[in-house]
């Protein structure tokens, strides 16, 4: 463990308790994608089916308890609870041409060609566009409130803090995992253009992020 | 070098 990946999964944990507490407090979901919110669900489902076979560490264990639990919680209150609220005729990104390609790269790429290792491969591939359905309804409707903007900023914030960790662990202990590196910078690429409009927008007009 | 999953991330 580094300081790098313990400001990740830390910025991780806030942005995912951000949006719990932003649905739950103003019992809406608007402008939320539940579509981006189950993929989400989907990639530490697959990712932690390790949390019974193998025993890393208490904070191993604990946190992919809690990123399971609040995701799950996330879906229910979209699709469940507040499901009224949800702008299902904006969330209208196909996910089907996010997971085939996923689906088929994962079987093409990846550490061994067993179930655990295609679905945590399927999981780290599929986390760098789960956040599309998101942006795409972010430019659909043309603006986001400024706390789904603080949301994204820490969601993206974590994987690039992930990189700075691979790039720490691969000159302390000659450790690297190309599969997660490559699909990290892609992922944090995807948030360069929100990165972009949030310093200049949302920090400076501290109101909601129009897109132009 | 060591190069495998990198399981114990999250």
């Amino acid at each position: 463990m580094n300081v790098f990946r313990l400001a990740g999964d830390v910025s991780h944990l806030v942005a995912i308790i951000i949006l719990l507490l932003k649905i739950w407090r103003s019992k809406s979901c608007a402008g939320i994608s539940g579509k981006s919110q189950v993929l989400f669900a989907l990639v530490f489902t697959t990712r932690y089916l390790d949390l019974f076979t193998v025993f890393i560490s208490v904070y191993n264990t604990v946190m992919k308890v809690v990123f399971l639990a609040l995701s799950y919680a996330t879906v229910y209150l979209i699709y469940m609870r507040f499901r009224n609220s949800y702008n299902s005729e904006n969330d209208t990104f196909r996910v089907e041409f996010l997971l085939v390609p996923v689906i088929g790269l994962s079987f093409l790429e990846n550490y061994a060609f067993t179930p655990l290792e295609i679905l945590w491969t399927f999981s780290i591939f599929l986390e760098a566009v789960a956040i599309m359905p998101q942006l795409f309804m972010i430019t659909k409707t043309g603006e986001a409130e400024s706390i789904t903007t603080h949301y994204l900023f820490f969601l993206g914030l974590y994987r690039a803090l992930y990189i700075a960790n691979w790039v720490w662990r691969y000159h302390t202990e000659s450790f690297y995992d190309l599969i997660a590196i490559v699909s990290g910078v892609v992922q944090t690429i995807f948030f360069c253009d929100f990165f972009y409009l949030y310093f200049t927008r949302v920090l400076r007009g501290r109101g909601k992020m129009t897109l132009p | 070098l060591v190069f495998s999953g990198s399981k114990d991330e999250l």
